[in-house]
């Protein structure tokens, strides 16, 4: 199956 | 204070349309370079970022920094009593619970103003790592938004191919499949119409139909649309506003696991 990640795992907080 | 005049008040109309499919609410961060606005849409898949530069309005006043948390669904409905035609301002006292929306018919006969709750959100800001990117495509925004469309028939997820000939979107599922190829153009004689290809390596990515459906809620902003992929990082997909600003959005591909 295909999963999605979700944004959090690609762009950090400020 | 602050206060922002655009003229052509149907850029701001446009932009709420672009906004408020994938967004409840967000902050307008407004300084005195003009006003930002990132957001991750409710389930915090995709994220959208749009740059309003301070140049690009008739009057731009932002005394402090002000951050302005907004119900876009309310925001919406206030824009929705523009006309196509009129000017727009929104203006907020410093440290206002309340912004003013003010629409004016071009000779000035009609002026509404409409006053609107502000909300107190949490400041969540993330920081975009500049990348350079294996494939960026330049494609009309119409054709984008009907692939898109066309293709979420066949299946939840398109995958976008991109090699130096041309662009490849697909999608398969229960019906079948659809396989759409778009050819780099020979000659860019409109720019607005052109297929546009910059590519350091071939990329193939698959992503969510329904988000980039979402994204292309954007098309009536710029008749054109630019995608930039890289392996294992967010898509962009980008729309210019005139010389104003832009609107971007960016979601993660789907991986095999």
């Amino acid at each position: 199956t295909v999963a999605q990640m979700g944004i959090l795992a690609f762009f950090t907080q400020d | 204070m602050f206060e922002a005049r655009l003229l052509q008040g149907s850029l701001l109309k446009k932009v709420m349309e672009a906004l408020k499919e994938l967004l409840n609410e967000a902050a307008w961060d407004c300084s005195d370079a003009g006003i930002q606005l990132q957001a991750m849409d409710n389930s915090h898949v995709s994220l959208v970022s749009l740059n309003l530069r301070a140049e690009g309005f008739d009057k731009y006043r932002c005394d402090r920094n002000l951050s302005m948390g907004m119900n876009l669904g309310s925001m919406s409905k206030i824009l929705k009593c523009a006309s196509n035609e009129d000017i727009i301002t929104i203006k907020a006292q410093d440290n206002a619970d309340t912004v003013t929306f003010v629409f004016e018919s071009p000779d000035q006969d009609k002026v509404s103003d409409y006053e609107m709750k502000l909300m107190n959100l949490d400041q969540e800001h993330l920081g975009i790592p500049e990348t350079d990117y294996a494939c960026t495509i330049r494609l009309p925004s119409s054709e984008f938004a009907r692939i898109c469309r066309d293709l979420s028939q066949f299946g939840e997820s398109m995958v976008i191919s991109c090699t130096k000939e041309g662009v490849r979107f697909s999608a398969t599922g229960d019906i079948g499949t659809g396989n759409i190829k778009l050819a780099q153009s020979a000659k860019v004689d409109k720019e607005e119409e052109a297929v546009v290809i910059e590519m350091q390596e071939p990329v193939s990515l698959t992503f969510a139909c329904r988000y980039l459906n979402s994204f292309t809620k954007a098309t009536s902003l710029s008749k054109s649309v630019q995608l930039s992929m890289s392996p294992e990082v967010p898509l962009v997909v980008e729309y210019k506003i005139e010389d104003i600003g832009h609107v971007r959005y960016y979601l993660a591909p789907k991986i095999e696991d």
